[in-house]
C-alpha cells in the first residue's frame, strides 16, 4: 500500500467545513469563526451519536459565547475529551501518535489548521459509527476534490488508531 | 483523452477507499 498523502491544514480545513454543514445543525456552522464557539461541532456529536452525546452532556456546552475566548476554551475541551472518550469507549480505539488540536488557538486566533484536526477528529467520530453507512454515502455525493481530501484525512487518522 | 482518463481513474480511487469503509467492522468489542 502507498504512503498516505500529507494533509494540506487549511485545506483539509475548508473541505471539513463543507462536509459539516451536511448535517443540518441549528447552530451556524458556515465559516470557521462560527466553529470557534463549539455549539455546532457538539450538535453533530449529538447527530453522530445521540445515545452517547446525550442532551446532559451538550447542556455543559455553553451557546452565545461571543468572543469570550475563555467559554470558547471551556467548551472546545469538553467536545476534544468527548471525542476521545467516544473512541476508547465506543468505537474501541485510541488515537495515537495524532496531534491534537490546540484549542487555545482556535479559541483565542480562530486557527483554521488546529480546527481542522478538531474536525478531522469528528469525521473519525462519523465514519466509525454504527451509523456511518449514511454519512459515507453523503461524503461519497460531494465534489470529488472535497472526497478527496476527506479521504486524505480518514487515511491519517487510520494510520494512527490502535484497537 | 488522458484528463477524462485520470478523473475516472480518481474517481475510481474514491469509491473504492470509500466502499471499503463501508464495509469495515467497526465498534468496540461486545
Amino acid at each position: 500500500m502507498s504512503a498516505p498523502e500529507t494533509v494540506d491544514r487549511v485545506e483539509l480545513c475548508e473541505s471539513l467545513l463543507t462536509w459539516i454543514q451536511t448535517f443540518g445543525v441549528e447552530a451556524a456552522c458556515s465559516t470557521v469563526d462560527e466553529l470557534t464557539g463549539g455549539l455546532a461541532m457538539a450538535q453533530v456529536l449529538q447527530k453522530i451519536d445521540v445515545v452517547y452525546f446525550t442532551d446532559a452532556w451538550i447542556s455543559r456546552i455553553k451557546a452565545d459565547v461571543g468572543d469570550n475566548w475563555r467559554l470558547k476554551i471551556s467548551n472546545l475541551k469538553k467536545i476534544l475529551k468527548g471525542i476521545l472518550d467516544y473512541n476508547h469507549e465506543i468505537l474501541g480505539q485510541q488515537i495515537n501518535d495524532f496531534t491534537l488540536p490546540d484549542v487555545g488557538l482556535i479559541a483565542e486566533h480562530s486557527d483554521a489548521a488546529e480546527l481542522g484536526r478538531m474536525l478531522q477528529l469528528i469525521l473519525g467520530c462519523a465514519v466509525n459509527c454504527e451509523q456511518k453507512q449514511e454519512y459515507i454515502q453523503t461524503i461519497m455525493m460531494m465534489e470529488e476534490s472535497v472526497q478527496h481530501v476527506v479521504m486524505t484525512a480518514i487515511q491519517e487518522l487510520m494510520s494512527k488508531e490502535t484497537p | 483523452d488522458p484528463n477524462m482518463k485520470g478523473a475516472a481513474a480518481n474517481e475510481g480511487v474514491l469509491a473504492n477507499f470509500f466502499n471499503s469503509l463501508l464495509s469495515k467492522k467497526t465498534g468496540a468489542p461486545g
